[in-house]
């Protein structure tokens, strides 16, 4: 599974997610990546994509909830996404990215590694795997 | 108003064994398409078109699982899904079991820009990418020989894999494992 979440200049968030799913799969199998809610969701306050165990990831709709305990809760970005990694996922093992409309960037996984890179405008950049 | 930023992912659940080349392999690829991103914030691209744009990159790179080098069925053919949400008005699409459009990502930016619906799947899906002249090709070319040997090592092991990279060696699929994590053997997590 591949991802990316933007904030343009103009403090608009996007995000997408594109994936084969899993190897050795049954046809026909839908996973996290085509829900919106689940494996992408953007609103105007963040953009997030998400992946790693797809019906985990369903089960937590947790794109979503990445925004709504911004919303409600009033976290910042990175809290929302440590709470919704910690809180939302059971025993699932997943990972996801998140954008905010203040230029923020934040990652959470709870799995062994993701394959993951961010950077900002004010010239923070970082490529990174492992925690 | 804090500026523009850009993340990308690659896939989460990473083999811990993963070979040091490979792994510079994924960072090039992870620094280039930031790159591609950046220069688009610079001039002034929308949010919604820097996602596509990054994401198409990363599914006709055979490195990761999207597009070219997806993960293969049980009948070792590959089904592709994708889904993109634009914040600005909450617009949004998706597709499900593609099997020959050349960029899903794409092909759920024409969903969400050009059909009064929010999800295609199936024949649905692909019959809209013919409709709109979408990039279509032959099933192969999403098939790789790394993806081919995965998919047998899955086999062996009567299990299904999530973006893992599981060495040959160590995956020890041939001998019945007898305690499982994620579906993987135990023996893969050994090392930590």
């Amino acid at each position: 599974t591949v991802g990316c979440a933007v904030v343009d200049s103009q403090g608009r968030c996007a995000a997408a997610t594109s994936t084969g799913g899993l190897m050795n799969k049954m046809m026909g199998r839908i996973g996290d990546s085509p829900l919106i809610g689940a494996g992408t969701y953007a609103c105007d306050l963040c953009g997030v994509s998400c992946t790693g165990e797809g019906e985990a990831i369903i089960r937590g709709t947790l794109a979503r909830d990445v925004a709504a305990v911004m919303e409600y809760k009033g976290l910042g970005l990175q809290e929302a996404v440590d709470f919704v990694v910690k809180e939302r996922l059971d025993e699932g093992k997943a990972g996801l990215i998140a954008v905010s409309k203040t230029g923020e960037v934040a990652y959470g996984f709870n799995c062994v590694g993701m394959f993951r890179g961010c950077a900002t405008e004010d010239g923070f950049m970082e490529v990174g795997i492992w925690e | 108003m804090g500026g523009w930023a850009i993340v990308v992912h690659g896939g989460a659940g990473v083999d811990p064994n993963l070979p040091a080349e490979r792994q510079e392999e994924a960072k090039q690829l992870l620094t280039h398409c930031l790159n591609l991103g950046i220069s688009a914030l610079r001039s002034s691209l929308p949010a919604i078109d820097v996602v596509e744009l990054v994401v198409r990159e990363l599914e006709t790179n055979p490195f990761f699982n999207s597009g070219r080098g997806s993960a293969l069925t049980e009948k070792g053919t590959v089904e592709m899904e994708a889904s993109i949400m634009d914040g600005n008005g909450r617009r949004c699409g998706a597709v499900s079991g593609v099997t020959s459009v050349k960029n899903p990502i794409s092909l759920a930016r024409l969903v969400m820009d050009k059909s009064p619906h929010s999800y295609l799947a199936f024949s649905g899906a692909e019959a809209f990418a013919k409709k709109h002249d979408m990039e279509m090709v032959d099933n192969e070319y999403f098939i790789t020989e790394d993806n081919k040997g995965m998919l047998k090592q899955a086999k062996e092991a009567n299990t299904i894999l999530f973006d893992y990279r599981v060495p040959l060696d160590s995956c020890g699929a041939g001998v019945e494992s007898p305690i499982v994590m994620n579906g993987l053997p135990i023996s893969v997590y050994a090392p930590e």
